[in-house]
């Protein structure tokens, strides 16, 4: 089965608030 | 001093970043589990959110609050809901070899899931909130 275009999306946007919780993660602790 | 908490809350950011990694990864090669954590995440957030209007009713019922409540939450929540019902389609769940459960059942077991984690996180926040007044 093809992956549903609104699967791609959703991974993008979870793939961008990994980033910004590894950020906020430094942000805290320096 | 504050520096446990300071260290309890990236330590709690860091392993959601592990799981929100882990459910990208899973969704996009199309595991099912992946669609488990996903979508068990967008429910808790639901939850989360309805759960903060109705906290914020009853705790702090001034106009202010209020409106900033409904509209911040509210937004979230309904964003979430959209997405678990997006993925409750039935070409997102063939994705993800889930078309020979019925949806019923799928969303009892969401359902289960999702009021646990809430009823784990309630007694979690209660016990660091008691330890910080303490």
């Amino acid at each position: 089965v093809k992956r549903p275009i609104g699967v791609s999306i959703l991974v993008v946007l979870l793939g961008i608030t990994v980033l910004l919780c590894i950020f906020i993660c430094v942000n805290i602790l320096s | 001093t504050l520096s446990w908490v300071i260290f309890l809350t990236s330590g709690i950011v860091f392993i959601l970043a592990g799981l929100i990694l882990a459910a990208a990864i899973g969704m996009w090669i199309g595991a099912t589990w992946g669609w488990w954590l996903g979508t068990t995440g967008y429910a808790f957030s639901v939850v989360l959110n309805v759960a903060g209007m109705m906290i914020v009713t009853v705790m702090n019922p001034q106009a202010e609050a209020l409106s900033s409540s409904y509209i911040k939450n509210g937004t979230r929540a309904f964003i979430a809901g959209l997405i678990v019902l997006y993925l409750f389609q039935d070409n997102v769940l063939a994705y993800f070899r889930l078309q020979n459960w019925s949806k019923g059942k799928l969303f009892g077991v969401l359902a289960g899931i999702t009021l646990g984690l809430y009823a784990a996180h309630f007694l979690i926040v209660q016990i660091v909130f008691a330890a910080l007044v303490v």
